[in-house]
């Protein structure tokens, strides 16, 4: 059950288009500037899996709904107002950077390779996806049918893709496994057992 | 309970011990405060790099320790297979050499299952499978990719 | 106590902004939670990143923010000179472009008061006006030292 | 007041034997592997100029005598006992890292230039030595001329030289700074005015 692609719509910096990215089976490194949006690429894939927390998710004001894209229009139409001011230079340069309105929500679709039917479906892809609206209110799909999120919790757990045991490992996190007390470290070796 | 921590912290010391030799070509082991009662005691992370005495991780240095570090998640991921995994710059300040052998580690793991690495290191970059580029505009990401071919080296 | 708070904070904002807009060409602030009484609110980091729009430091990147902390740090050192200063690997999780700004503000700054940096990245030591390597032999320390010739170009 | 000179002896990875470093005025870079003992360098510059406390000069064990060059005898000899029964080849490997005996004590100095007289002592020099014995006791020098902590620390602050207001920045200390909360941003601030 590989990762063969995933869809971001209106997702933190994605913007309000939707965005794909296809994976391979073996090693992809992704790689770019500070602030490119390399991590939001792992938050959004934890998002799709199901994860709540607006700490993990690092979703801005610390709600889940921060996670939408925000063009910061009025951050921009007060910048722009200055630059109007001081010409029409200031006029062409703020066009460019003429973000759309903040989408009402945001999606993530991730498709996973079945083809060696670990995952209990008849089918070679399975798709989950997750919408979150900005009212707050979450919906869930497993290959386009509208489900639950207790079913997908339930049938992640089944066909091994919930993200535990360590098999997502965020920025910084080594260094803090590093920095772990002796109990700590026992203790997440409990937590995987 | 305590029978399957028992077996559970075997396996995953053994794990600890082959991944930091594949890693640094050292030694390490995870030594129980307290044998006996096993949950009653943290857990010592124990290494001793190539050349140099054993330490307990708190008296290594910032990159010794994040090596160990790793060495340790990816010995407790043996003991949960997943599908996927993902690894968000783990090799922030780990020297030359210590990427390029976590490099190596993980395009030879990438042949049992999925990993997708953020780097900003070359070393991770050029010893991968295929690369994707992200990059910003105005606020909004774009994401590229690229097939890297067999013959680059990383310069 | 408020006058001399309030003095300080309002070099250390001018500076912030100014250094801040030497390693990004972006623009950053400083904010008060609470305008009257300073001492019971908090302070936020606030940053444009060119092209970008303004975020609080908690919304940014990793190394967003630890740019922004960079850039706090530089201007408090001015609010209280010393004559030399000592920074280790704090460009750790910066990027090229990035760890390059830094590397010429480091060297701008440094005839003014003698800096020593400890890094691990190349575009650092390449420029540097000394550099010295460290190594390790059966666990003791040895160092040597090496002047860096003007025209070294980093590859 | 920049650093001229700092010499070292039986601190931490430094070993029992004396060993200098003279630095420039302008930039010094210091780079090497992971645990060559790049920081070290820094807790030494610490530890001449007063700091007292074994978590921020990293002493092994919890304790200002951790700061004193261990060969860990104990576990190269049980080594090389495990080696010698691999046969001869073991013994001459072993015979080359022959680490010395456990020193006494460490003891760090620090050559400040003094030609612009800002520090004030009438010489080009100033140097500042502390020792540790590993008895606990420590013993500090200036100039040669033995002194007390408390006067090494009012000499200190009269010269502008105790490490405050942010002068030595640790491994780790920017990206913890970038993860305060607002609140000790602010006391960081209030701290150095
Ligand atoms: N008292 C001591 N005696 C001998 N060695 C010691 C002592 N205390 C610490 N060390 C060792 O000093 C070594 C170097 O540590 P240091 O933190 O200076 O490395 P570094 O060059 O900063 O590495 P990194 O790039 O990983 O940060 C470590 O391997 C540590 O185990
Ligand atoms: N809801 C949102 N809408 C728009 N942009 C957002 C949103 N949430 C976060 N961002 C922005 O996304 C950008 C990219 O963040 P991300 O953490 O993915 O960067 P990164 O590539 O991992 O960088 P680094 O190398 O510094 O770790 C940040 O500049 C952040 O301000
Ligand atoms: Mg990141
Ligand atoms: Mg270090």
């Amino acid at each position: 059950g590989y990762i063969r692609r995933l869809e971001v719509k209106g997702f933190k910096s994605f913007g309000p288009r939707a965005l794909t990215i296809t994976f391979e089976q073996g090693l992809n490194v992704v790689t770019g500037p500070n602030g490119s949006g390399k991590s939001n690429i792992a938050d959004a894939i934890l998002f799709a899996l199901g994860e709540n927390s607006p700490r993990v998710l690092r979703a801005a004001q610390g709600r889940l709904t921060g996670l939408i894209y925000d063009p910061k229009r009025e951050a921009v139409e007060a910048r722009r107002a200055a630059e109007g001011a001081e010409g029409e230079a200031g006029e062409g340069a703020a066009r460019s950077f003429s973000p759309e309105d903040r989408p009402t929500s945001c999606k993530v679709s991730l498709q996973i390779d079945n083809a060696d039917r670990k995952i209990p479906v008849d089918s070679d892809l399975v798709t989950l996806t997750r919408e979150l609206k900005n009212n707050g209110e979450n919906s869930y799909y497993l290959n386009g049918k509208k489900s639950t999120k207790s079913m997908i919790a339930d049938f992640l757990e089944v066909s091994g893709l919930s993200p535990s045991g360590l098999n997502v490992i965020p920025q910084g996190a080594a260094t803090r496994v590093a920095d772990l007390t002796p109990d700590e470290k026992r203790k997440m070796i409990e937590d995987v057992v | 309970k305590r029978k399957v921590f028992g077996a559970a912290f075997a396996t995953i010391n053994n794990e600890f011990a082959g991944t930091f030799k594949t890693l640094t070509d050292g030694q390490a082991w995870l030594e129980l405060e307290n044998k006996e009662e096993m949950f009653t005691g943290g857990i010592y992370m124990m290494a001793s790099f190539r050349g140099k005495p054993a330490w307990e991780s708190s008296s290594m240095s910032g990159g010794e320790k994040s090596v160990t570090a790793v060495a340790l998640i990816l010995a407790i991921q043996k003991v949960n297979p997943h599908p996927f995994y993902l690894f968000d710059e783990i090799d922030q300040n780990l020297d030359q050499a210590n990427s390029q052998s976590l490099a190596s580690f993980f395009k030879e793991r990438s042949s049992q299952a999925q990993i997708i690495v953020v780097s900003l290191k070359d070393t991770m970059v050029a010893g991968s499978g295929v690369a994707y580029g992200v990059y910003n505009v105005a606020g909004i990401s774009r994401i590229v990719r690229a097939k890297m071919e067999v013959q680059v080296k990383s310069g």
